[in-house]
């Protein structure tokens, strides 16, 4: 997180806010209930409380405004930038913006106006823009349901030390239930979701977020799965990379989606039934191509299935128990890739470095790729 | 003269200019004034760093396909450096 330069905040907490004027987006009960709730946000997690007023000035005056309108920044018109906030101070500052040529909604359409005032308001209180791609305080717009938000630890930490924790809640206590936090590369016991090979990047899942690996820089690039692709769900189950038809497959339950490079393929999700997997199997744990034998290896349970892509079919005799195609592995994996030959399986904080003989070589822990 | 960040063959014209507003607009990029002194680095090209770093984008200078795919997400409005 990062705060205004000298950590400028207000020297109370009771503030006031006052709408200004509405967006014809939306019915005006909708943004009352947007705007207080996105107040609410910050009040949950420190001593702050906002009184909202119908005249004269506030300390948060809100408004909807197009273009030009009364300060020295303009808007844009759609998209770009969608609206802004100023620092604590007295006048202009507290006061929030939005850009009436964005569509404000209350869903996922369009820009949701609870999602965009609760990062503004953080500007409002004194927290400039945090480098955690899955903070609030993300410059960059990103969409997630509002009925499940939790505010992210990072963005808590950054309130908190302008304010302390909200009295109200186990005596003001820090949280003992922190926010969500962004999965962080470094931390020895991570455990991935899935993972995949993208046209020469490594490509990891965990949560609602991915990493990118480049084979030909240590750089490792952290973002919100819905960045790239708002069609995916979190928490993928398994993905691999197919050389035979240059998609990626990602599964989740008994769903598979596909991609064509970063694009998403029009057509999906479809069942994983249509891959020609038994019915039994309702679920996929970690998915990789395997170059030496030109199938694609399935792991659910402590099973292996071995598929053969151009007849849809899987092959005979399996399925086989993991640990008799792959020893040392244990009885489940999480994530599987290929790379250069080498197969990588992962479970739990360790990561099991295969030769094409299916040799084992290496234990590594499962940040291995990612640069720490 | 200052070099200018290195084109990639793809940077269309407007991805410099695209570039240039949104580093003046968030990353504080200043146009220099009075007699261009000779830099071993264009100030664009450390803006293009500046911003690639604080997205965790690879660091390269250049405005390549992501970085350019960044800068035309939809945003807030408050630079992302201290103005």
């Amino acid at each position: 997180y990062s705060t205004f330069q000298g950590n400028i905040k207000w020297p109370k907490t009771s503030l006031t806010y006052r709408i200004e004027n509405y967006t014809p987006d939306m019915a005006v009960q909708d943004v009352d209930r947007a705007l207080e709730r996105a107040l609410q946000v910050w009040a949950k997690v420190t001593p702050l409380r906002f009184t909202r007023i119908y005249s004269g000035t506030a300390d948060i005056m809100i408004s909807f405004g197009a273009g030009v309108h009364g300060d020295y920044y303009p808007f844009d018109g759609p998209d770009g930038t969608l609206a802004h906030a100023f620092a604590p101070s007295e006048g202009i500052g507290g006061d929030a913006h939005f850009d009436e040529d964005e569509t404000f909604t209350s869903g996922s359409m369009g820009y949701n106006l609870f999602l965009v005032a609760a990062h503004e308001f953080g500007h409002s209180l004194g927290l400039s823009h945090s480098t955690d791609p899955g903070a609030l305080m993300f410059p960059v717009y990103s969409y997630v349901d509002p009925d499940t938000f939790s505010l992210p630890q990072d963005d808590i930490k950054g309130i908190q030390f302008l304010y302390g924790p909200n009295p109200d809640v186990d005596g003001g206590n820090p949280d003992p239930n922190p926010g969500p936090t962004t999965p962080n590369a470094c931390d020895p016991r991570l455990s991935l979701d899935a993972a995949t090979t993208l046209r020469g990047e490594k490509i990891l899942f965990k949560g609602s977020f991915f990493w990118r690996s480049f084979s030909q820089s240590s750089q490792v690039e952290q973002h919100r799965i819905k960045y790239f692709w708002p069609e995916l769900p979190d928490n993928i189950d398994a993905a691999y990379e197919s050389l035979e038809s240059d998609r990626v497959y990602l599964f989740k339950g008994n769903q598979v989606w596909a991609l064509f490079g970063y694009d998403i393929v029009q057509g999906y999700p479809k069942s994983i039934t249509t891959l020609g997997l038994p019915r039994s199997v309702t679920k996929i744990d970690a998915a990789v191509y395997d170059e030496q034998s030109r199938k694609a290896l399935f792991f659910t349970g402590n099973q292996i299935y071995s598929y053969d892509e151009a007849t849809r079919k899987v092959d005979q005799g399996f399925p086989k128990s993991i640990k008799d195609v792959f020893p040392g592995i244990g009885n489940k994996v999480d994530a599987a890739l290929q790379d250069r030959g080498f197969t990588y399986l992962f479970n739990g904080q360790y990561m099991m470095e295969y030769s094409y003989t299916r040799r084992a070589l290496r234990v590594l822990y499962t940040n291995y790729f990612l640069g720490c | 003269a200052c070099s200018l960040p290195i084109a990639l063959p793809s940077t269309a014209k407007n991805d410099e200019e695209v570039a240039e507003a949104y580093l003046k607009r968030f990353f504080n990029l200043t146009t220099p004034e009075g007699p261009i002194q000779r830099r071993r680095i264009s100030p664009m090209t450390e803006k293009v760093r500046e911003m690639q770093r604080f997205f965790g984008l690879k660091v390269t200078g250049t405005l390549d396909s992501d970085t350019m795919q960044m800068m035309n997400k939809p945003r807030c409005g408050v630079p992302d450096v201290a103005q």
